[in-house]
């Protein structure tokens, strides 16, 4: 292994990250979680932790681009150099950018997540069957809105399992326009598209209009990539026309005809001999996740390896069941050390400082009750409490819980007890929060609070402990703000707590409608979730984003819990 | 196998056709993965030799240390690869 001169590497052990964009190749949550996954192949093997940040400056900039993209350093098209990397330090050092011309997979062929349908965001099973015929790409057959979509399994005609795939008809991802689809025809500078299109930018990414005139209403998304989108070419992201005429012969899939490279392509209208546009067919891709691990190596102060079997050897490899190398194992450990084992979690650890009851069950991982009593999330009017834990959101409700699945794309799953989990908790629980850096999670109940770490409890203590005001009579609301700071809301008042110190910072309290100005002053209810401010009162919630802006006001029932 | 054995190549409108030749290749990965150029200690940079650049090449990417442009050390230099360099100046 090889570190860079002077042995670069971060200060700290709590690492952040933030992923300033996407392609359009991967829906946005295979994205999210290839990049986790590829963090995690190093903290599993040094006390380092990743913190994802969702607004701000992270130690780790992660971003997608083509050719020249901003720094030095361009990128060269499909193929060739896939992403690079800086070592650890201020500003760019640190950051990790990947070449968005290339076709970014789990590396092996479209990666494709379905939404909606009834196979609760699984991936597509290439190849299926349907009436009878097999299928390696999403279709369109057996509809009439021209969703494409494919089935779960390998068999729709048996599982009936199926889900709709990516598409400019469904979603938008990036822009303004909060992921709404896009509307065709729309109108650009006064010319009409009923398209995805790249005119008006010089980045190549396809965009569409998510009204029916951008020129007035200036409201836009990118549009993401079919799974039978071509890339290179002249008609990048363009989905591949089957059938399309070439050289005055009918083609209905891809072919290497016309080419000496043998690469296989196709048209993206239905005759190339007139209109000349075409692209590459999807192939196996390169691995995002394999590609992240290499270049977050570097992030973290890896140089290249000679070694060729090393995640650090400077050439792409798929490999399907990857694991560390020990090389690369003994350069990360010579820079940071060895991973530090966990304490067990017991309750009966002496670090702990709950008060075992008699009643007090053996900590386990949540599983549904067989006793579950028989309340439908669905029929509650106001939670107690609502906050994202662990990635998903959670609805507390006297003495039990409902949460999201599937990143709050899936149904909600529950009810669970609270006493199951967290058995040190009253019932009545007034807010949550989990701070983003320590993974603890405070529960605010009356005048006390809790601090659980895994399965360790501190608590209660009094409010007051934390620098708020012993009149205060609850906390409603609670936002991480990054930076360890969380702002603790109570009437028409909020408080800036540290996380650190575990004190209110000087100069509160503050009015809330002097901050955040448009949501309801006396919300029973605040917490973050998906970098978005959440402010409930009765069964409405309004939405603000980073920029304090409210662009969004619905029903907890049926926008959050999915009912 | 009734396919027909000599197939009429096209040319494809934007097609990036990297015509470069196997040396204008190795000119170009030898200096941008930094082994065309030492640091001595002293700090001053020189330029190596390109024989002297390929061996270090072809001992990173652990290939046969031939000091020559051979058919392995050509196929390597068009392998998808991380755009770091191999050598830090």
């Amino acid at each position: 292994y090889q570190t860079f001169p002077g042995d670069l590497k971060w200060d700290h052990n709590d690492i952040t990250y933030r992923v300033l964009n996407y392609s359009p190749d991967m829906e946005e949550s295979l994205i999210d979680d290839a990049f986790a996954r590829a963090f995690k192949v190093w903290s599993d093997v040094t006390p380092l932790t990743f913190t994802r940040l969702y607004d701000g400056t992270a130690d780790i900039m992660i971003s997608f681009g083509k050719l020249d993209h901003g720094d030095p350093y361009p990128f060269d098209g499909t193929d060739g150099l896939l992403a690079h990397a800086y070592p650890p330090g201020e500003g760019i050092q640190g950051d990790a950018h990947f070449d968005d011309d290339e076709y970014w997979t789990l590396g092996n062929g479209p990666a494709v997540k379905t939404s909606y349908g009834n196979a609760e965001g699984a991936m597509c099973h290439f190849p299926f069957l349907f009436e009878g015929k097999s299928y390696s790409t999403c279709i369109t057959e057996g509809r009439t809105d021209g969703l494409p979509w494919c089935a779960t399994t390998a068999d729709y005609d048996k599982d009936q399992k199926y889900g709709f795939c990516p598409s400019e008809l469904l979603f938008t991802f990036g822009g303004n326009s909060d992921g709404a689809e896009c509307v065709f025809p729309f109108t650009f500078l006064g010319k009409q598209y009923d398209s995805c299109t790249t005119e008006g930018r010089t980045d190549g990414y396809r965009w569409c209009a998510t009204t029916a005139n951008f020129d007035t209403d200036k409201k836009f998304g990118f549009c993401p990539n079919r799974d039978t989108a071509v890339t290179g070419g002249n008609s990048e992201g363009e989905p591949c026309q089957f059938p399309f005429i070439f050289l005055g012969k009918t083609y209905t899939s891809c072919t290497s005809e016309g080419r000496s490279d043998g690469k296989l392509w196709c048209a993206t209208t239905s005759n190339f001999d007139t209109d000349q546009k075409w692209g590459f067919c999807p192939d196996k891709g390169y691995s995002l996740f394999l590609v992240a691990a290499h270049e977050f190596g570097h992030a973290l102060g890896l140089d290249h390896s000679n070694i060729q079997d090393a995640l650090m050897f400077p050439m792409y490899k798929y490999v399907a069941d990857f694991s560390l190398n020990e090389d690369d194992i003994e350069g990360i450990q010579y820079l940071y050390g060895p991973k530090i084992p966990t304490k067990p979690s017991t309750t009966s650890s002496p670090v702990s400082t709950a008060k075992p009851t008699a009643q007090t069950p053996k900590p386990t991982a949540p599983t549904v009750p067989t006793t579950t009593p028989s309340v439908d999330a669905c029929q509650v009017e106001i939670f107690d409490t609502i906050t994202e834990i662990q990635g998903e959101l959670h609805f507390f409700k006297d003495g039990l819980y409902w949460k999201t699945s599937n990143g709050g794309k899936g149904n909600h799953k529950g009810p669970f007890r609270i006493s199951e989990r967290w058995p040190a908790l009253p019932a009545k629980i007034n807010t949550a929060f989990e701070d983003h850096l320590t993974k603890k999670i405070y529960f605010f109940a009356d005048t006390r609070f809790w601090v659980y770490n895994g399965q360790e409890v501190q608590g209660p203590r009094r409010i007051e402990k934390l620098g708020l005001p012993s009149t205060l009579q609850k906390v409603e609301g609670a936002l991480q703000r990054g930076k360890g700071k969380v702002i603790l809301f109570s009437g028409e008042n909020f408080w800036r707590l540290d996380v650190k110190t575990q004190r209110i910072d000087k100069g509160y309290p503050r009015f809330t409608d002097q901050k955040f100005g448009g949501v309801p002053v006396d919300s029973h209810d605040v917490f973050l979730y998906k970098g978005h401010f959440y402010f409930c009162r009765e069964i409405y919630y309004w939405r603000m984003n980073s920029r304090m802006q409210v662009n969004r006001v619905g029903y907890v029932k049926y926008d959050l819990l999915r009912c | 196998w009734c396919h027909p054995i000599k197939s009429v190549f096209v040319k494809f409108p934007g097609d990036v056709i990297k015509n470069t030749t196997d040396v204008e290749l190795a000119e170009t990965y030898l200096k941008r993965f930094g082994y065309m150029e030492v640091q001595e200690k002293s700090g001053v940079r020189s330029l190596v030799s390109t024989s002297k650049a390929l061996k270090k090449l072809q001992k990173q990417l652990g290939l046969e240390e031939t000091g020559t442009l051979d058919k392995a050390t050509v196929s390597a230099m068009k392998q998808p690869r991380c755009g770091v360099p191999d050598v830090h100046n």
